[in-house]
């Protein structure tokens, strides 16, 4: 795992953090789940916890689609190629390229569309670049910079949970396993209580 | 273009051939086997394509040629290394494979500062090697 120049994080008084997705998308609940179910997982090995909020303007991370040049000197480049980028803590700033074929749900794996992308396996890897981490050469690992489309990858590996927990530390409910022990949205708070 | 469901997607859009996407890298494979020395039209994109994640310093005023140069080479041999690929130097067929992947737009290597294998294995060349040899 690697950190951004500096290694840039959230800082302690900024541990609960806030996220909106930008209204001209007009996006589903269920592409909105595909975003908690993701943050989900970086939540369940650290400290953080992620909720959503309508507020735009105030949200601590957030999450557009775009198409092309759309500002920030990034610009996207159509089907494949780049698909999303998303900026260091604390910018909170998270891309996705508007013009990919983005599956939001069923086995992506089963898909013969050659330029399918499973927005989950790109959501849990801009996440942790907005967390503070950088690029892996961990192939396995989310932090991974490629991925083949058609496939699918959201589970953090050894190499993932090492970098975040390095930055915030663990989760108290982590036990070695990246598999959920509790949503969310109700899962304990850092001085113990529910 | 979010697809609800993989299964809902309409059977003609599901036919590999029917598709006309533009992959914005595919060009690149038509390097294969290009080394240092030669000069071949469109490898400026490819120089682009390195700057844009952190291989070659970018400048504002850069302007790359169509030749494989040292600077090249050099960008080469970070992303090779980067991506546990044999660091030839050259664009093989495993290196195009890599680099016309779909990616994440952030760069792998930020403001000149080595990041992945490209610094872990030179810092262990200057420092690690020799300690651990002692033990």
């Amino acid at each position: 795992y690697t950190f951004f120049p500096g290694t840039p994080r959230w800082p302690v008084n900024r541990r609960d953090l806030t996220y909106a997705f930008l209204p001209g998308n007009e996006l589903t609940d269920e592409v909105k789940a595909v975003f908690t179910s993701a943050f989900q997982k970086w939540s369940a090995v650290t400290p953080l916890t992620f909720t959503e909020t309508d507020s735009y303007s105030t949200a601590d991370i957030t999450i557009g689609f775009y198409s092309g040049d759309h500002g920030d000197g990034e610009p996207f480049d159509g089907v494949l190629g780049t698909l999303a980028h998303a900026f260091s803590p604390t910018s909170g700033r998270f891309h996705l390229d508007a013009d990919e074929n983005w599956v939001v749900s069923g086995d992506v794996t089963r898909s013969s569309i050659p330029s399918a992308v499973d927005l989950e396996t790109v959501a849990v890897h801009e996440i942790g670049h907005l967390l503070g981490l950088g690029h892996s050469s961990v192939e396995d690992a989310i932090m991974y910079p490629t991925i083949t489309s058609g496939t699918r990858k959201v589970e953090l590996e050894d190499d993932d949970i090492q970098g975040i927990q390095s930055l915030y530390g663990s989760n108290p409910n982590y036990n070695g396993s990246t598999t959920p022990t509790a949503t969310t949205g109700d899962r304990e708070s850092s001085d113990g209580e529910i | 273009t979010l697809l609800p469901n993989i299964t809902a997607i309409p059977p003609w859009q599901q036919h590999p051939n029917a598709t006309s996407f533009a992959a914005a890298w595919d060009a690149f494979t038509k390097f294969a086997g290009c080394h240092s020395g030669e000069t071949r039209d469109g490898l400026s994109k490819l120089k682009q394509y390195f700057s844009n994640f952190g291989y070659i310093p970018n400048s504002p005023s850069s302007n790359f040629t169509d030749d494989f140069d040292d600077e090249l080479e050099k960008a080469l041999k970070a992303y090779q290394q980067n991506f546990n690929l044999n660091v030839t130097g050259q664009l093989d067929d495993r290196t195009l494979e890599q680099i016309v992947r779909p990616r994440c737009g952030n760069a792998d290597i930020v403001n000149g500062t080595s990041s992945m294998n490209s610094s872990k294995s030179s810092s262990f060349q200057t420092v690690g090697h020799f300690h651990t040899t002692g033990h």
